[in-house]
């Protein structure tokens, strides 16, 4: 199962969300994380390095090696193929190279074998990294924000996923809208979520992430919230979302 | 005076920053607010709709209209050259052309004797948009958003910012790094603003913007923050910023 986190709005909880169901997946099941942003912020949110990385996400979808030799371990059956600001320049540098949409695919091909579950941490784009993350995954989870300016985006990346699916990836499907960050105390929150659901129905998860500052210091130690703070209601969400998806996996 | 507002981190508070500036701005000084992101949330921040725009952004960049034929007034001495999703394919269209990095800069040129202020709106990415940006403008203000991920981005985006002084545009400089979104409450905020101005000292302004539900508010009614809850916090904040900016200004 390779599921993308996707969002081109900027910082809706793509990472974290990223970061958080790779380390719960991880409890179980054997997983990769790729990370497709030349922030790199999935790779320091483990504590890796940028520093003294030897091949990262750039020199898989550039130079071609195999995805084998850029992944590291960060913790029992939980592996990460970096990213550092190399990656920052492979959106131009892929404009011209053959089957541009379609390098990742190929490079995690070898490792559906290996990893029971591949999640890919995108950039706030909708350029060939995050078009390279769709043609390789069965399924998007799209964070959303509970704010005003989050629903504005949600057509482009629909669009976007519907082109995929048709020229790229016929797979690929929607695994659901996460409402992220959702502040009980505002209106505003209620306001995104209902709708939301009226727009998306079943299609957004009954599960919904709440606003927490546990969330936001867990990075800083390079864990993620279920190392930092287990018992935070954030962490008891993303708990209940790993079900949901689950369940979603398995009635398709 | 052209200022940029940067910074390749999602959700920083880019467009809310841009969109108060050019509203106080506006109440006594003639404004442009130039809006590079495909999203076009500093388009609708202001009330515009997107689907009845005949001229935007991508028409400025890539068909050479003048800007003066794609502005629309959008308060007393405000207005604002609008973008919608057909920006979104600018990023690949410019690769290839003619001094790609230099179309905003020579479009905004005839229009610098008519507007006081040119504030510029930038999405999250360092690609050309935002390098157009950039080398259009006297100043950039970086708003940083007060937690772990936020500090990472910030030497690529200077090294952009000095690839372009050396290259494209002498004049730029640096006007700010922005706190945006403190939480007092939270030591996260703290450490994070210790940090910054360790770092940067006397280029991080002392103003610092707190979260506020308010800010969040405001774009779905249209207005900005002074015109939603003008006594808010965060209101207040910003005023303080604009006597700030225009010390720094004086001063150079
Ligand atoms: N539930 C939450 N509660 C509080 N803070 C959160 C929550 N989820 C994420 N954050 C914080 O909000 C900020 C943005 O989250 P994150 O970086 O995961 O978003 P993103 O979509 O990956 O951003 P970008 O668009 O830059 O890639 C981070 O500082 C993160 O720690
Ligand atoms: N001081 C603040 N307090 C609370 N919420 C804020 C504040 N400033 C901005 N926001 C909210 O945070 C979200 C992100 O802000 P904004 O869209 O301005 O960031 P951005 O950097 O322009 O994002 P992008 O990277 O997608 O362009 C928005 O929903 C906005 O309303
Ligand atoms: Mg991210
Ligand atoms: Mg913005």
């Amino acid at each position: 199962m390779i599921i993308s986190v996707a969002n081109q709005k900027g910082g809706v909880g793509k990472t974290t969300t990223a970061l958080t169901l790779s380390s719960l997946y991880a409890q179980n099941r054997k997983v990769l994380l790729v990370d497709m942003d030349a922030q790199g912020n999935a790779t320091t949110g483990f504590g890796v390095s940028k520093n003294d990385l030897k091949k990262t996400t750039y020199n898989v979808l550039i130079e071609d090696i195999p995805a084998s030799e850029a992944f590291i371990k960060v913790r029992d059956n939980l592996y990460i193929v970096p990213s550092n600001l190399d990656l920052a320049g492979a959106e131009v540098e892929l404009v011209n190279v053959m089957s541009r949409e379609s390098r990742l695919k190929y490079a995690l091909e070898p490792l559906k074998d290996q990893f029971d579950v591949i999640i890919i941490d995108t950039p706030p784009s909708l350029g060939l990294l995050t078009i390279n993350a769709l043609v390789a995954s069965d399924w998007v989870l799209v964070p959303i924000q509970c704010e005003f300016f989050a629903l504005e985006g949600v057509g482009q990346l629909l669009k976007t996923v519907n082109l995929v699916r048709r020229y790229l990836n016929t797979e690929l499907d929607v695994l659901g809208y996460l409402l992220t960050m959702y502040d009980r105390r505002t209106r505003l929150s209620q306001e995104v979520e209902s709708e939301l659901r009226a727009y998306f129905k079943e299609k957004v998860f009954d599960t919904v992430i709440p606003r927490s500052t546990r969330v936001a210091e867990a990075p800083s130690y390079g864990q993620s919230i279920q190392e930092y703070d287990s018992h935070s209601p954030a962490a008891r969400a993303y708990n209940r979302l790993i079900k949901e998806i689950d369940e979603r996996v398995q009635e398709q």
